[in-house]
């Protein structure tokens, strides 16, 4: 069962899904599988999601678009058994779910998470082929149609921030797409990257600051020392291209821009000398204080309707 | 399966602006085949540098003609890579 699923450890593809599955079967009430489409070559795209009545707005929440970035998918699966857990247990987030659904994909890319396993630990991108070019794969956080094509990504399909022929050219990227548009209510949207400690909110194309600037970046506070209390982990925030550089077709600079207000990206620890490369030990503190994080945006947008 | 013997990550603290322009001149030489981890882009930002075995040289080489200070932050990528497979097999839940 998912209460002997070892959260301390990291998981291949096939462990995860197996996780969703189970998760699913336990909690038939309050949590379901959505598959949003499928990847290049052909995974599903699955999608937790965590709801207690009809016609909810709803908060997604999603890791690993990076596929080496081993740590964030670990601490989306203990989110998962988190949201489940304290259900009726724990009042802010049992609010926060009598009011919203939460979306939750563990696996973004799920065609390079397998190839991180299989053949390339430090794999980044999709694995889709690009015509005319020995180098595979497009960075799935370039590949948005916010800025695209701007400085802050690259048209050389052999660099790691590869944006691809075009906006939304990547399965993974489009499935998300035509779910926030179609689903039409999500009022907060946070894309979970590591590392660096930071978090991030919009715009990472233009130095136009946000209209919602001054509340995004109060609430970035706030987050922050609601991280940084359970262990300390120091972190920056601030708006991409102020905090740390211009990128252009983000995840978050297109969901703000869809209406969704509270956009954020974190960039999970690595506090020691390890880069993507963290330790077992450290997923679970990691995805303690990630959750604590995660309450304050969440419980923001619960008090804060729009 | 790739692998990374003898790869080191290196962790470079530039002093100035004039240093990070190197840094990214360097990460333009796509026959070093270099993956930074953490891309050059202020001084007051470390820059971590996944760096293949062939390149060590010439690139602790750059960086000492410029001196350009850094340290070794993983001394054999393999090494780790190896630690956390023995720690997944240990841990594997084979799916129901």
């Amino acid at each position: 069962s998912t209460d002997d699923f070892v959260y301390s450890a990291y998981h291949n593809l096939n462990e995860i899904d197996s996780f969703i599955d189970m998760l699913v079967a336990e909690n038939g009430n309050l949590v379901s599988k959505i598959v949003i489409g499928r990847s290049y070559e052909k995974r599903s795209l699955n999608v937790l999601k965590f709801s207690t009545g009809a016609n909810r707005p709803g908060i997604w929440i999603d890791t690993g678009i990076h596929s080496r970035e081993w740590v964030t998918q670990a601490s989306g699966t203990w989110f998962a058994k988190k949201i489940v857990k304290d259900y009726k247990r724990d009042p802010v987030l049992t609010d926060i779910l009598n009011n919203y659904d939460i979306f939750l994909e563990i696996v973004t890319n799920p065609d390079g998470f397998a190839y991180t396993h299989n053949r390339d630990r430090m794999w980044r991108k999709t694995r889709k082929l690009n015509p005319g070019s020995r180098c595979v794969g497009v960075d799935p956080n370039r590949n948005w149609d916010a800025g695209f094509g701007g400085a802050g990504s690259s048209g050389n399909p052999c660099s790691q921030t590869y944006r691809g022929p075009r906006a939304n050219s990547e399965r993974e990227v489009k499935a998300i797409v035509d779910f926030v548009k179609s689903h039409g209510k999500l009022k907060a949207f946070v894309s979970i990257h590591s590392y660096s400690q930071m978090l991030l909110y919009p715009y990472g194309y233009t130095h136009t600051p946000a209209k919602d600037n001054d509340e995004l970046n109060k609430l970035a506070e706030k987050t922050v020392s609601a991280l940084q209390s359970l262990y300390n982990t120091q972190y920056r925030f601030g708006s991409i291209i102020t905090t740390i550089y211009q990128a252009s077709g983000g995840t978050i600079d297109w969901t703000y821009n869809q209406g969704i207000k509270y956009s954020y990206t974190f960039e999970l620890r690595d506090t020691g000398r390890y880069g993507f490369l963290l330790p077992a030990n450290q997923i679970v503190p990691t995805a303690e204080e990630t959750w604590l994080a995660l309450m304050t945006i969440m419980k923001h947008t619960r008090k804060n309707p729009y | 399966k790739k692998t990374f013997e003898g790869n080191q990550v290196l962790r470079i603290t530039a002093k100035d602006e004039a240093q990070i322009s190197l840094l990214k001149e360097l990460s333009e030489q796509e026959h070093l085949e270099l993956d930074f981890w953490r891309e050059p882009i202020h001084e007051s930002l470390p820059v971590d540098v996944h760096v293949p075995f062939h390149s060590l040289q010439d690139v602790r080489a750059f960086l000492g003609n410029n001196q350009i200070q850094y340290d070794v932050m993983i001394m054999d990528v393999q090494d780790l890579l190896d630690d956390e497979e023995r720690e997944m097999v240990k841990n594997c839940s084979s799916p129901k």
